[in-house]
């Protein structure tokens, strides 16, 4: 892949390097600690318990772990070369409209395909346990995008390239500098590329993980969706979501 | 910047990776 202009390959490395020590760094869990943790299941009594809950009370529930997450997301971003030296305005814009994304990137971590269980609150769930949410298309198109995922075998290195070029997105609205996040996803994705071939994965496989895309988005815009719906029916409890919560997915 | 408060914080601070 020809390197874009007035990059050099050390510049690559180094970006690589950055890319991927960050995701090391604000990944919530660690690989060993996953594989720990990846058959410690909910079991029926919980899930059951889990089921009978309000929807105000899953929501709230959920929102918070959310939260959580995405104040991983912030401290990635923070640690890609270059992300810190974009403007203030573009920084919130790219983490506002892109940390879902990484989330469901990082998502394929701590999903299991052999039971179809993802890790929530510390344990392993079934879609099933989060029907009290009323949201079960959300749901299931989420647990969906984990499988299809999971099975691209995706190596934490190519999640880390992989989640930084889609959070460095230069077509999100309102960005002051597009120019220079354009740059910056170019530089990251020729990391991707090059990693990839280095390790002897084909672009058929860049190909598959660029296709989950339009999925991801859909997936996006159906949270904010449920979310608006939610906030119709039930104002005062959106009110006691995390503030972070509100400011990132608020309007 | 006040829309963004929390965002604008949590950008601004030096959270090791310890603190995470």
């Amino acid at each position: 892949n020809p390197l874009p202009d007035g990059c050099s390959l050390l510049e690559i490395e180094h970006i690589t390097q950055s890319v991927v020590k960050s995701h090391i760094e604000t990944s919530q869990y660690s690989t060993d600690e996953l594989k720990r943790m990846m058959w410690t299941l909910y079991s029926p009594e919980e899930t059951r318990s889990y089921q009978t809950k309000s929807a105000e009370m899953m929501w709230q529930q959920c929102a918070i772990y959310i939260t959580n997450a995405i104040q991983y997301v912030v401290e990635f971003a923070k640690r890609i070369t270059g992300f810190m030296d974009l403007c203030q305005n573009d920084q919130i814009i790219l983490l506002k409209a892109g940390c879902m994304d990484v989330l469901l990137i990082r998502m394929c971590r701590v999903y299991n395909p052999i039971n179809n269980t993802l890790l929530f609150d510390g344990k392993f769930a079934t879609p099933q346990l989060f029907k009290a949410l009323g949201c079960d298309d959300l749901v299931n198109a989420v647990f969906d995008l984990a499988k299809s995922l999971s099975r691209i075998q995706m190596s934490e290195e190519e999640i880390a390239l992989f989640s930084a070029a889609v959070l460095l997105s230069p077509d999100r609205p309102w960005l002051t500098d597009v120019q220079k996040i354009h740059k910056l996803q170019e530089k990251v994705y020729v990391a991707l590329q090059r990693y990839l071939q280095k390790g002897g994965g084909s672009e058929e496989k860049l190909a598959k993980m660029v296709s989950k895309l339009p999925t991801m988005k859909s997936i996006c815009n159906l949270h904010i969706d449920k979310l608006e719906f939610f906030r119709l029916v039930h104002p005062e409890t959106v009110y006691t979501f995390p503030p972070l919560y509100r400011e990132v997915f608020g309007s | 910047k006040e829309k963004h408060k929390i965002l604008h914080q949590l950008l601004q601070s030096s959270t090791s990776p310890v603190d995470l």
